[in-house]
C-alpha cells in the first residue's frame, strides 16, 4: 500500500486503530523524509512546544482547543500579474475526505500581509475563490476574526471556519479549497511584474485545520464499590463469607 | 480453603507479600522512533517512553494493584478448581496520551494527541 512502512511488526496487527492511522499517514520508509522548511515548520514546532513537553506529554494548561491540527500547504501555483498594481496568486489547498471520527472545530488561514520583494513593499490579503461570482469576498459571517500571527508581525491569521464548513466539509472525496492571495505595491507599480517571476514557491500562506476526536474510547467504569478489594480493607472474614 | 487464602491477604497497612522485586510492577522503558523505524516521518518527540508491566501476579493479589473482582476469582479458580485456567497477568492499568508532530506523505504537518500511549500503572487481571 502506498505509504505503508516496511516495518514488519506493524503488519502483524492490522486491526489496531493506531496501526491503521499510522499506515495511512506515514510516508513509505523508502522515501526520503519530506522536506518542509520555513514558516510552516516553525509554526508547527512552536505549536507543539506550547502544547506538549519535551517528552511528548500534553500540557495540562494547553490552549490548542483540539486533539489534532493539520497544516496544509498550498499546491504550487504561479502568480499572474494583473493590470495595475495588483498581483494574484491562486492557492489551492487539497483537503482529505471528511473522516467521521473527527469533527472540524476551526479552520485558519495564515498568510503574509506584508511582503518585501527586492526592495519593494507589498500589502497582501486573502480572498475566497468562487466560480463565476462577481464579488469574491469573504462575507462577514464567513470570517470571524483576523489577528497577528505568532510567527511575526508580517503574518496574519484569519478564521475561515464557517467558510470551510459550509462549502467543503461534508464532501466524501478530496475537496479543494481555493483562495486568492492578492498583493499590491504600496507605492507605484513599476517592476511589480518582474517581482512575481519565480514566486510560486514563496512561502505566502498555509491552512490550519483543527479537529476533535469524536470517537474517543468510553471512560472505563470504576470498580464496583462493594467489590472484594474494599472488603479486604475491613475484615478477611467478610471475604470468607462472600467466597462461600 | 478460600478462607486460608483470604487470611494471607495483606491490608493497606501491612507489608507487601513476597519479594517486591518480583511482583507485578511498572518498568520504565524508553525508545527512540528511530528504533521503531518511524524517524523518517515523526518530528517530535525524539524519545518515547511507553513503559511496560512485568512481574508475578501472586496467588494473593496485594492491595493497591487495582485488580478487578474477576482477577481475584480467577486466582481462586486456578488454585482450587482448575489449574488449566490461567492466573491473572501483569498488564497496564492506566495509560496517558502523548502528542506527536509528524510529516504526512503529501507534505502536510500534523500535530496529534494519541491516547493510551504510555503505561502509567499496572494491575493483575
Amino acid at each position: 500500500m502506498v505509504g505503508q512502512p516496511s516495518t514488519a511488526p506493524l503488519a502483524e496487527a492490522p486491526t489496531s486503530p493506531l496501526i491503521w492511522e499510522l499506515l495511512e499517514e506515514a510516508p513509505g520508509k523508502q522515501q526520503k523524509k519530506p522536506q518542509v522548511l520555513g514558516h510552516p515548520m516553525r509554526y508547527m514546532l512552536e505549536l507543539y512546544q506550547r502544547s506538549a513537553d519535551a517528552r511528548g506529554h500534553p500540557r495540562k494548561n494547553r490552549t490548542i482547543g483540539a486533539t489534532m491540527v493539520r497544516l496544509v500547504r498550498p499546491l504550487v501555483n504561479v502568480a499572474r500579474p494583473l493590470r495595475g498594481p495588483q498581483h494574484i496568486q491562486t492557492l489551492d489547498f487539497r483537503l482529505r475526505p471528511n473522516q467521521v471520527t473527527y469533527q472540524l472545530v476551526r479552520a485558519i488561514v495564515v498568510y503574509r500581509h506584508q511582503l518585501h520583494l527586492a526592495g519593494f513593499h507589498l500589502s497582501c490579503h486573502v480572498e475566497p475563490w468562487v466560480q463565476k461570482s462577481p464579488t469574491n469576498h469573504f462575507s462577514s459571517s464567513e470570517i470571524s476574526s483576523s489577528k497577528p500571527s505568532l510567527l511575526s508581525k508580517a503574518w496574519t491569521e484569519m478564521d475561515i471556519t464557517q467558510h470551510v464548513q459550509q462549502r467543503l466539509w461534508n464532501h466524501k472525496r478530496h475537496g479543494v479549497l481555493r483562495l486568492h492571495f492578492m498583493c499590491q505595491q504600496q507605492k507605484g507599480s513599476e517592476g511589480l511584474e518582474l517581482l512575481w517571476h519565480g514566486t510560486s514557491s514563496l512561502d505566502t500562506a498555509f491552512l490550519l485545520l483543527y479537529f476533535n476526536d469524536t470517537h474517543k474510547s468510553v471512560q472505563k467504569a470504576k470498580l464496583l464499590p462493594g467489590g472484594l478489594e474494599e472488603l479486604m480493607e475491613r475484615d478477611s472474614s467478610l471475604l470468607l463469607q462472600r467466597a462461600r | 480453603r478460600a478462607g486460608s487464602i483470604a487470611s494471607k491477604i495483606p491490608g493497606p497497612s501491612q507489608e507487601h507479600y513476597g519479594p517486591e522485586s518480583n511482583q507485578c510492577s511498572l518498568h520504565h522503558f524508553q525508545v527512540s522512533f528511530h528504533q521503531l523505524g518511524w524517524d523518517h516521518w515523526i518530528i517530535a518527540p525524539n524519545l518515547y517512553t511507553p513503559n511496560y508491566c512485568k512481574g508475578a501476579c501472586s496467588r494473593v493479589l496485594r492491595y493497591g494493584l487495582n485488580s478487578p473482582n474477576h482477577a481475584i476469582i480467577q486466582n481462586l479458580v486456578n488454585e482450587l478448581v482448575d489449574q488449566s485456567v490461567p492466573q491473572p497477568a501483569c498488564v497496564p492499568y492506566k495509560y496517558v496520551p502523548i502528542s506527536i508532530l509528524l510529516i504526512e506523505a503529501n507534505g502536510s504537518i500534523l500535530y496529534k494527541e494519541y491516547e493510551d500511549m504510555i503505561a502509567q500503572s499496572c494491575t493483575c487481571r
